[in-house]
């Protein structure tokens, strides 16, 4: 894996943004990786919602990133069927 | 905008829909009348026509439920997933779930329920989620009045159905403005608590001295009762108050929180009453002055007396030598009034009394 250290340190924001790359991104389960060392899997997918909603494309899990998905929403996957 | 994969799409324009039960946080009829008026904004702008079935299978079943509600899909209490929908398709497709752990309303106090069946049918009808902010179709819930799409949801849905034969005027929202435009022009400026805050259309940046990047907020999303054009806005610092101007009227924010017995009219400031909208305001904290801009003109208002100074108006061009002679938006930082001009913005040294750079307006947005 390629991917750096996660910024955030909390195991909470961790499990949120695993969640919630799992049900709008189609992030597979079982290869998020762990926290402080995600996979590439998992980098990848924080892009993927970065770049859809528009915020600084870092595949860290940065302020606005985590702000983003504790936002109320649709259920509907953001991609895929 | 997004459709979702193959175009999924009905294949017939007569859609049938049937609500199975109803939240008890409204009146059955607020249920009804926010469905239709969902349904409404949709076939407003294509050929589709809706009929209500109530009994038997239709092809869009609206319900509300909660936690694991038979679809595999559960919801997970208050806020986060506030509901969701199948695309076109026989069984589930089409189907339309809300949770039932939201508290639904018909205004802004909580979940607007018009404003999120008007998106679940969307999905309904085969849009996906739109990565464009003002969209319906964009899949952060906010709040807003109005006709409810953009012009980038008339284009989704349109490419799937047509347009509408019999259509009526309406007047879609326009896409969120672009922070990169080299055209691009500010309504209103102002510092909040050491963020600066800039306007345009429905929108406001919020920009943080440690945070390159500014973040695009919906006005409505933040403040409900502020209207979605705003002309001019100021911080006082000294009251811990900041002054958002949008035609006769104006609004006061602490930190941000409305204060009560606003709006008031801006005529209370000392205004005659010919004047109809501010074009700018600016606080000078080194005098105590607020400086409010209208055309060609500007005024000071003194904020300890709560009185405008005599001998105004005055004008722009004569006042602030090598600034244009309208201003859109003002701020006041060190010494240095930063005037926003169209496209361009304006440094002007408040002790030299003179001009010292002109650079473009979004060059404060990171681009």
């Amino acid at each position: 894996s390629s991917a750096g250290p996660v910024p955030s340190e909390d195991l909470d924001d961790w499990l949120l943004a695993e969640k919630y790359l799992r049900h709008f991104y189609d992030l597979p389960v079982g290869l998020q990786g762990r926290r402080g060392e995600p996979s590439g899997h998992f980098t990848a997918k924080i892009k993927e919602m970065q770049r859809f909603f528009k915020l600084k494309v870092t595949g860290n899990l940065d302020e606005n990133t985590l702000d983003l998905m504790k936002e109320p929403r649709c259920g509907v996957p953001d991609v895929g069927e | 905008y997004n459709h979702f994969p193959r175009d999924l799409k009905w294949q017939t324009n007569d859609v049938t829909f049937r609500i199975v039960n109803y939240t008890p946080d409204l009146e059955k009829s607020d249920v009804d009348r926010a469905i239709r008026r969902a349904l409404n904004v949709w076939s407003d702008v294509t050929p589709l026509t809706f009929k209500k079935l109530h009994k038997g299978i239709a092809d869009i079943m609206i319900s509300f439920g909660s936690r694991e509600h038979g679809d595999h899909n559960p919801f997970d209490g208050p806020d986060g997933l506030l509901a969701h929908a199948y695309p076109p398709g026989e069984g589930i497709g089409g189907d339309t779930h809300f949770d039932e752990d939201e508290h639904w309303s018909k205004d802004s106090s909580t979940y607007n329920l018009f404003i999120v069946a008007a998106h679940e049918l969307g999905h309904a009808l085969g849009m996906s989620h739109s990565t464009e902010p003002s969209a319906l179709m964009y899949p952060v819930y906010s709040y807003s009045t109005g006709y409810p799409l953009s012009e980038d949801d008339v284009e989704g849905i349109q490419a799937l159905y047509g347009p509408n034969p019999n259509s009526r005027k309406v007047k879609p929202k326009p896409d969120a403005p672009d922070k990169c435009d080299p055209m691009l022009t500010f309504d209103a400026a102002t510092e909040l608590r050491g963020e600066t805050l800039v306007f345009k259309d429905r929108f406001y940046w919020r920009l943080h001295p440690q945070i390159p990047e500014p973040e695009q907020v919906l006005i409505k999303s933040t403040w409900p009762s502020i209207p979605n054009k705003v002309d001019a806005a100021y911080e006082n610092p000294e009251k811990d108050l900041v002054i958002i101007f949008s035609g006769i009227k104006m609004w006061a924010l602490n930190g941000y929180n409305l204060v009560d017995g606003y709006p008031k009219y801006i005529h209370r400031l000392g205004l005659p009453k010919s004047i109809r909208k501010i074009d700018a305001a600016v606080h000078i904290g080194d005098t105590g002055k607020t400086l409010l801009f209208t055309d060609e003109e500007y005024w000071s208002y003194d904020e300890a007396t709560g009185t405008m100074d005599r001998g105004y108006p005055r004008s722009i061009e004569k006042d602030f030598p090598g600034m244009n002679d309208e201003v859109d938006a003002a701020v006041y930082h060190y010494g240095f009034l930063y005037f926003f001009h169209e496209h361009v913005q304006y440094e002007y040294s408040y002790n030299s009394r003179k001009v010292m750079r002109i650079l473009r307006t979004n060059s404060i947005l990171n681009c």
